[in-house]
């Protein structure tokens, strides 16, 4: 999920 | 993508234009300060380490590349354009960088989400952004004449966090598991920041006159 959160917001 | 993420990017976005247009077209930094656009390069070269190994979308690529050399070309323009930097205000902007930079470092070292090289570059890169902007409202509350663009400038960036705020509200509800303490409490902070230029910034424009922060 921490991934996910890097690479889809600004 | 919802509505408010959106709203906030192009605020974002916007913040960005209006200072190259002042830096650009009047050639001009007045009021500008420069440790905080020299935290935002930091901010950006420390988040977006991933801009060339994983792509997301069209969109996000570009807006990671507008950023990144925007915030880097700003700073090239207040450091070395011979008419730009003759308007920085040197004396004033006396904010020391690794006054913010280090503890951000050794925070981010320490509080994160998982311990790898990226991960922590990411989460110091948002404990950077939330408080990148003390410079910057050091320095309007030192020079008291804000011009128009540069109060602009401050209202956008306040705004674009705002509306983050509201899309991680949103996101919350709507998507499972979407929990990111992080990512929030530092977007939180970062918003309050702003609270007291909000205040100030919405007096000027009821009242109809020249925004000035109290010293």
């Amino acid at each position: 999920p921490v991934e996910q959160a890097i690479h889809d917001e600004l | 993508m919802n509505i408010f993420r959106l709203a906030g990017d192009m605020t974002h976005l916007a913040s960005v234009l209006v200072l190259l247009l002042k830096i650009h077209t009047i050639k001009s930094c007045a009021g500008i300060s420069l440790k905080t656009q020299e935290l935002y390069a930091l901010v950006f070269a420390s988040r977006y380490l991933d801009i060339f190994t994983h792509y997301v979308s069209f969109y996000n690529t570009v807006m990671k590349l507008i950023f990144l050399g925007s915030a880097f070309s700003i700073v090239w323009y207040i450091r070395r354009h011979k008419l730009v930097r003759r308007s920085y205000d040197k004396d004033h902007d006396t904010f020391r960088h690794y006054f913010i930079v280090l503890p951000c470092l050794i925070l981010a070292l320490l509080i994160h989400e998982k311990f790898t090289f990226r991960v922590v570059m990411w989460t110091f890169s948002l404990y950077l952004e939330a408080v990148a902007i003390l410079p910057q409202l050091v320095l309007l509350q030192r020079t008291r004449n804000i011009d128009n663009l540069t109060g602009q400038y401050v209202f956008l960036l306040g705004a674009y966090r705002a509306l983050y705020i509201l899309n991680w509200v949103y996101r919350y509800f709507t998507e499972p598991h979407y929990v990111h303490w992080i990512t929030w409490i530092s977007g939180l902070i970062q918003t309050l920041l702003y609270a007291d230029f909000f205040y100030y910034y919405f007096q000027s424009w009821k009242n109809n006159v020249k925004l000035e922060l109290p010293a």
